[in-house]
This record gives structure tokens, C-alpha cells and sequence, in this order.
């Protein structure tokens, strides 16, 4: 299961 | 961090700085759309909500920092500077900007990675950030003489559009877990919005004459 990861871009 | 990525920030970066340096060396925000620097402020306050929460590295938090402070204080000036306001082009910039909010907002809480409420913000923030633009598109229709700095702000912000897909598409290869179609679609469809304004700044550039959009 894929967990959303954090966003990391502007 | 891939090259097309700082590419794009920087060009992100530079965009506000031409604007900048427009709004207060020159102290004219003619041709500059108030509604679309609003939405901005908007974006970054929404998306930025982790700024104090999650740290991921210098460089993305002094980058927060700086858009954030920017979009405010661009707002700031064209509302109550003594004589940046004087410039702005009121009676052009006629865009229902408020319209944008509520259906973003509601798209946010229907398509999320996360129904929580950062991440429905965040989602908010991708959405509304895709159309922010077009105030800004409208107002240049309707400007007789887009300066330099005006259509350099456009294109550089479109620039760094073009520049965040390349880098999504190089992260979806080199990163396989990769995946946000949120800001994928939604970032897609905002850099549409600025190829027929590409168009036409290109083709001023080849032929060296003033930039015009046809109404």
C-alpha cells in the first residue's frame, strides 16, 4: 500500500 | 533535487524578483493583475501550513519563507502603497476572482491523497494555483502596452510551469514511488493556460515588436 508521501516541492 | 526542479524555482524565483523590482524600484504595478497576486497569497498561505511542522530541508524552508513574504507584500503594495496603487489598472482588472475560491475548495475536499485537513489544503492550494493565472491572462488582453518587466513576469512564471512537468517526469523514473496526480493533472492544465500567451511572446521576441494578445 502506497502511502502518500510528503510534499516535498514548492 | 534534479536539475528541472531548481530550474523552475529558480525561474519561480525570478519571476517574483521582476516583479519586485517592477513594484519597488520602479513603483508602477501597471498591467499587474491585483486579483491573481491575491490568489497567490492565498496558495502559499494554504500550502505552506507544514512550514513549522515538517522540515525537509534549508532550502525548502527559506523558499516558503520568501514566497510567502513576497506574495503578501506584493499585495500589500498594490493596496496601500501611496503611489504603487495610483498605477494599478483597476478598471481592467475586472476578473470575479472570489468564483475560483469556493469551486477549488470543493474539488479539494472531494479529490485528496488524505482527507485530512492539511492535506485538503494542500490539494486546495494545487487547484487554485492552476487558475490563478487567469486574471492576470485577462488583464494583459485588455493592456494596450504590456511593458517588458509585465510580460517577462508571465513568461517567467509559465517557464517555471514547463519546468516542474519535465521534473515530474524525470522524478517518475528515477523515483518509482513517485506519484501525485493531483498536482500532476492540475499542473498540466495550469501550463496550458499560458501556451497561447507563449505564443504570442514568442513571436514578439522573433519579430522584435511590442507584445500585444489579441482581445
Amino acid at each position: 500500500d502506497l502511502e502518500p508521501e510528503a510534499h516535498d516541492e514548492l | 533535487m534534479n536539475a528541472f526542479r531548481l530550474a523552475g524555482d529558480m525561474t519561480h524565483l525570478l519571476s517574483v524578483v521582476v516583479l519586485l523590482l517592477k513594484i519597488h524600484t520602479i513603483k508602477s504595478c501597471a498591467g499587474i493583475s491585483l486579483k491573481t497576486q491575491e490568489l497567490y497569497a492565498l496558495v502559499f498561505a494554504a500550502r505552506y501550513l507544514d512550514l513549522f511542522i515538517h522540515f525537509i530541508s534549508l532550502y525548502n524552508t527559506v523558499m516558503k519563507l520568501v514566497f510567502l513574504a513576497s506574495s503578501f507584500s506584493i499585495v500589500w503594495y498594490m493596496r496601500r502603497h501611496k503611489i504603487v496603487r495610483r498605477t494599478y489598472d483597476k478598471d481592467h482588472d475586472t476578473f470575479r476572482h472570489h468564483f475560483l475560491v469556493l469551486p477549488c475548495l470543493a474539488l479539494a475536499l472531494l479529490i485528496n491523497e488524505r482527507f485530512t485537513f492539511r492535506e485538503v489544503m494542500w490539494a486546495f492550494s494545487i487547484y487554485l494555483e492552476a487558475v490563478a493565472i487567469l486574471p492576470q491572462l485577462v488583464l494583459l488582453q485588455r493592456t494596450r502596452n504590456i511593458d517588458n518587466l509585465t510580460g517577462q513576469y508571465v513568461f517567467f512564471l509559465g517557464a517555471y510551469r514547463v519546468l516542474y512537468i519535465l521534473n515530474w517526469i524525470y522524478r517518475y523514473f528515477t523515483e518509482p514511488h513517485f506519484v501525485h496526480w493531483i498536482s500532476w493533472v492540475a499542473g498540466i492544465v495550469q501550463t496550458l493556460l499560458y501556451a497561447d500567451f507563449f505564443y504570442y511572446y514568442i513571436m514578439s521576441w522573433k519579430n522584435n515588436v511590442k507584445l500585444e494578445l489579441p482581445a
